[in-house]
This record gives C-alpha cells, structure tokens and sequence, in this order.
C-alpha cells in the first residue's frame, strides 16, 4: 500500500495546477523511491516530468509499484478543498480504484478525507536521455514568466539564443518585433534574484511562446527556474519543488525547426 | 518561424 504525508498540500495543489491545462488524464507512478508522473500534451509537443522523492514526505511508504491514474480536473476539485498550509496524506491499496485524500489543518482542529475514483490509464512512457546542455540560466521565474507573457503578446515563437554575450531572446510579428537580453547578474543582497548563465557552446533555437507561458504557471512553486538549451534537442524548463535535491517539475518542449 | 517538431522525435518510447 502507499501512505504518503506531505507537510505542505500547497506542493500538490500548484504542481497539479501548473500542469492541468496541458495534461487531462495522468498515471502518478508510486514506488520506494517516490512519486512520479511524466505526460505528453495531446500534440505531443511537450512533456512533463515530476518527481517528488520519497524524503519529500514523512512518512513515506509504498511496499509495491502503484499507478494511480488520475483525471487531474477531478484531483483539482478535490485538492480545492485543501489549505496551502494543510499536511496531506494519500493514501491507497496495492491496486486501488480510489486515491484516499486526508488534508489535517496544522492546529489538527479540521480534518477532511476524499476518496477520489482512478482511472486505467495506459500512458506511454519516454526515455529522456542524459544531456549535457550547452547553456544553462537559472534565474528568477517571475522574471522568466514576465519575459514569455511581454512576448506573447507580439508574436506565436521566440527564439532564444545564449552567447558570450548573454540570453537574448527575440520575437517579430505583425505589429512589430521585441527582443530581451539577460547578462549574468549577482545580487548579493538576495540570491534569489541571481541569474547565472553557464554556457559551453552557443545556441540558438526557436520556440512556441504558448507552452512556455503555460510552463510559467509554476512559478508559484520555486522561487528560481532553470532553463536548460543545446541546438536541435527540446528545451529543459526546470522548477525544484523542495529543498531537497532531485524534487522537481520539469517541462520539455520540442523546438521549432527550419522554414 | 520554423516547423513545430514532435517531442517523440527525440525521446523514444521506453
């Protein structure tokens, strides 16, 4: 059986709303080591892959691999019934056809309990290879979020190039064009206003605007976003989801290539 | 601004 107790349901709550507009129906795939879900969109053009490890959460039990299928519109209605604050447990047998929710408020002076029916599934899984990106900018995700949305609103693509001379990212459409460049940046003061650029070799690709805008929905989750590029292979949107290492929500999306 | 690829053209089926 799996029982997981998660100290803050605000995690679950914003990686299901960060992802629910791109994936409907998903497999949460629970073993020893964790919780894990990886979906395409419909058009194939993205992927999500979360990882919540096992120290995420205490306890954490699961004796046998289980994949609770999940309508995440369904898992929204019921994660709405959940404070930010809120410990949440789920809970659910070894082949379950219902995912048991419990949200306890920190005082422990309300508990709710769900039930919420699964699904079968029968998702595809993708091998993501190891890469070693040529460019990697981790920096702040309002500001990243701030850059998707300003050129949205001018053009469908952006391409994003990483030089020695820093991130640009440019767009042109039919009123006009944009571009927005980022330089390494330090702020002693406050971290997580950094933005580090570590690049091995330049790159330049081209992609749609409207999945990185959705992929910005989960900047409530992190502070930082670490974007990862190298020519011709799908760009690398990262948010950690804890302190811990190896917790995170990560989205790929396959670029845009030649005319 | 180019053609939309597929992310199955670069991860493969596990």
């Amino acid at each position: 059986m799996l029982e997981a107790r998660l100290d803050q349901a605000e995690i679950l709550k914003k990686v299901v709303d960060a992802i629910k507009d791109l994936v409907q129906d998903c497999n949460f795939d629970c073993n020893d080591s964790g919780i894990a879900l990886q979906a395409m969109d419909n058009s194939h053009v993205a992927l999500v892959s979360m990882n919540l490890q096992a120290d995420s959460f205490a306890p954490y039990r699961c004796d046998r691999n289980i994949a609770l299928g999940v309508n995440l519109t369904s898992l929204t209605k019921v994660l709405r019934a959940a404070q930010n604050t809120d410990i949440l447990t789920l809970r659910a047998l070894d082949a379950p056809d219902s995912l048991n929710l419990v949200f306890e408020s920190q005082d422990k002076d309300r508990i709710s309990e769900y039930d919420l029916k699964l699904m079968d599934i029968d998702q595809e899984h993708l091998g993501i290879p190891e890469t070693e990106y040529a460019a990697t900018i981790k920096m702040p995700s309002v500001e990243f979020r701030r850059i998707c949305t300003d050129l949205m609103a001018l053009s469908e693509s952006v391409t994003i190039e990483a030089s020695k001379d820093g991130i640009k990212f440019t767009c042109s459409g039919d009123i006009g064009n944009g571009s927005v460049t980022l330089r390494q940046h330090t702020n002693v003061e406050n971290e997580k206003e950094n933005i580090e650029i570590e690049l091995s070799e330049p790159v330049a690709l081209t992609f749609s605007l409207k999945y990185l805008v959705n992929f910005c929905k989960a900047a409530g989750l992190s502070n930082t976003v670490t974007i990862c590029l190298s020519n011709e292979v799908p760009l690398l949107v990262s948010y950690a989801l804890t302190s811990k290492a190896g917790s995170n929500l990560r989205f790929y999306l396959a670029p845009k290539i030649g005319d | 601004t180019g053609k939309q690829q597929s992310i199955l053209g670069f991860f493969s089926k596990a």
